[in-house]
């Protein structure tokens, strides 16, 4: 549906000789449209299309346009440049890495962190520790113990209630036992749930992460922005996983969340199995938002 | 606060679009309401902030009035137990707020039992199974991998056995997307029906606040499948407003029954139109 709509919109503009001022607003306008339909946030689409008209009407798009070239592509290629970040890698440099997963309910984290053990014993040869540090889900320990069964990776429960604690052990036990990798599960919080957030932070600071991964849905609608700018501001985010890309959410969100954080997507999930993770590509995501 | 300079310019029309869309009312409903509202404005007098407001909020009220969605109260003479069953994607709060509709209906010393028809996913059954021993209700669960179908027609003849009031049925998770997940769902009502032509009485789609426009796809996709009477829309304590209901009630008639505000089994409100739109854009 989009997709037509953005032929139709570029048809206009391509073989014309000239785009007369009326052109570019209305086919901004359209550009803006189907943007907010793939749920990209109101005020980062406003950003987008302010941009682009700067471009258009500063003629920098026009004259890199040979004749019959359509303005989709221009604006197309634009937009995968910006989801584009050279620092998408996972970065883990100490002995052992320590990777913080955190997000909304539900978001996908308990699998992503499963997911990421299975990543990084298959492709880089790294043995991890999956910490349970969500002591608040009925039965999600539980859930962690069986992932790890699945794919043969240890799971760390510790003793007592506080998270902070668990996660320290986990480090220790870790170490003395010669593993690469640390990754803690949390508890899925509210952004505006103050205690829970602090807990984070927290975390973070007497164990400051290799990776501090946002978790987020690629359902998420306009309520992206608020998640993913609450996160960065508390904890200092490295990064995110975009989950159940295995749907027809257009996923706008990624868009949101690049833009209001200007962090990488690294990963994201594209199913319920294990397996089920891939390396982010700016160009497939962008294909989809723009239909 | 829309800043208002003294005339309804086209700045306070923008900030009302902003407003609308930033609660995922989607491009398409608030274009129809901004223009049906500023058109229906008579003289330049009765034209103000506060004026447009209300008739924003009513024609929303209206819509999500269109259809009543309550939940579902057993009378006397009803024999057998409601069936009521859960369905929707993943993640969205399915099995927490079986947990609370399972807390609200038995206050009134009604008779409730659970079935786990989640035999897929890591802990789904145990999960469940700690909300019924939190709340004094009996679960039904069979083995993981197991036909969710086969579950739910022993919990449905157990629970018909036990006089009990209602049966809430957990599903598992799965994306719309997938057919033969979806046909797995049209196939626990059938089995159903061969106890009772008359169930599932209710048949809810969890939805998460926080979804975009897909929420709209995702209802339409699970009613081309399942009788689906009502939604409930999870997470509410957030910061997303789940404007996407008002799609779903406007394009296909189906009502919003509960809101969950909370992970505790007591966070879930029955659904208020004029509360609800007051949170949209109040
Ligand atoms: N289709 C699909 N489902 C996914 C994906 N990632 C996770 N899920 C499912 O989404 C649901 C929620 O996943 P969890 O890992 O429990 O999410 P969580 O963030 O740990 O949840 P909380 O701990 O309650 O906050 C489960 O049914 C998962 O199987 C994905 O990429 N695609
Ligand atoms: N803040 C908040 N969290 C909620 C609400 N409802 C559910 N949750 C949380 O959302 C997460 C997912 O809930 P579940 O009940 O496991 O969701 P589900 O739909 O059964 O998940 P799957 O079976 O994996 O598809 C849990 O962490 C719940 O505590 C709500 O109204 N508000
Ligand atoms: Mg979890
Ligand atoms: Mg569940």
């Amino acid at each position: 549906r989009i997709s037509s709509k953005f032929q139709t919109i570029f048809k206009q503009i391509r073989g014309q000789g000239r785009l007369s001022e009326k052109n570019i607003s209305d086919s901004l306008r359209d550009v803006k449209l189907a943007l907010l339909d793939a749920d990209v946030n109101y005020r980062v689409v406003k950003e987008i299309v302010a941009r682009t008209r700067q471009d258009v009407m500063g003629e920098k798009v026009l004259q890199s346009l040979r004749p019959g070239q359509q303005f989709i592509k221009v604006f197309h290629d634009r937009l995968v440049e910006f989801m584009t970040d050279p620092e998408s890698e996972l970065k883990l440099a100490h002995t052992p890495a320590l990777i913080l997963l955190a997000g909304l309910q539900g978001a996908g984290k308990t699998t992503a962190a499963a997911k990421l053990a299975l990543w990084l014993k298959e492709k880089q040869k790294l043995s991890s520790l999956l910490v349970a540090a969500d002591l608040q889900r009925p039965a999600a320990v539980a859930q962690l113990e069986v992932l790890g069964n699945q794919i043969g990776v240890e799971i760390f429960k510790g003793k007592g209630k506080s998270p902070l604690k668990i996660i320290g052990d986990a480090i220790k036990y870790a170490k003395s036992s010669k593993i690469g990798c640390v990754i803690v599960d949390t508890a899925g919080r509210l952004h505006i749930d103050e205690k829970l957030m602090e807990e984070l932070r927290k975390i973070k600071d007497k164990y400051p992460p290799d990776e501090i991964l946002l978790v987020l849905d690629a359902m998420t609608g306009q309520d992206a922005v608020n998640v993913a700018v609450e996160f960065d501001r508390q904890i200092t985010i490295t990064g995110s996983i975009l989950t159940k890309l295995d749907g027809d959410a257009r996923a706008g969100a990624a868009i949101s969340f690049r833009s209001v954080t200007g962090r990488p997507i690294k990963l994201i999930g594209t199913g319920e199995k294990l397996t089920d993770l891939q390396v982010f590509d700016p160009e497939r995501i962008v294909s989809r938002i723009l239909g | 606060w829309l800043g208002w300079s003294g005339k309804l310019d086209d700045d306070f029309w923008d900030d009302w679009e902003e407003a609308m869309i930033e609660v995922d009312l989607g491009v398409e409903t608030t274009l129809e309401l901004l223009d049906k509202v500023r058109g229906g404005l008579g003289s330049k007098k009765e034209a103000t902030p506060v004026i447009v407001k209300e008739r924003l909020g009513e024609e929303l009220v209206s819509i999500l009035e269109s259809e009543a969605g309550a939940l579902p109260r057993k009378s006397k003479d009803r024999g057998n137990p409601i069936v009521i069953m859960v369905v929707g994607v993943n993640g969205t709060g399915k099995t927490t707020t079986i947990a609370k509709l399972a807390r609200k209906l038995s206050a009134d010393g009604s008779l409730v039992i659970l079935a786990a028809c989640d035999t897929f996913r890591a802990a789904a059954i145990e999960q469940l199974q700690i909300w019924g021993e939190r709340l004094g209700v009996e679960v039904i669960s069979q083995q993981y991998g197991g036909d969710p179908a086969a579950v739910a027609f022993d919990a449905l003849k157990a629970a018909t056995a036990r006089s009990c009031d209602y049966l809430i049925i957990d599903t598992a998770g799965r994306l719309h997307t997938r057919t033969t997940l979806m046909d797995e769902l049209a196939k626990i009502v059938r089995v159903l029906r061969k106890i009772d032509p008359g169930v599932p009485d209710e048949v809810y789609l969890c939805l998460d606040a926080t979804f975009g426009r897909n929420g709209v796809v995702q209802a339409a996709k699970f009613a081309e499948v399942l009788p689906l009477t009502g939604v409930l829309l999870t997470k509410l304590d957030g910061t997303a407003r789940g404007g996407m209901v008002v799609s779903i009630q406007k394009e296909l008639g189906i009502p919003v029954v509960a809101l969950g505000v909370g992970e505790d089994a007591s966070d879930l409100i029955e659904f208020n139109p004029v509360a609800f739109v007051e949170g949209l854009i109040g």
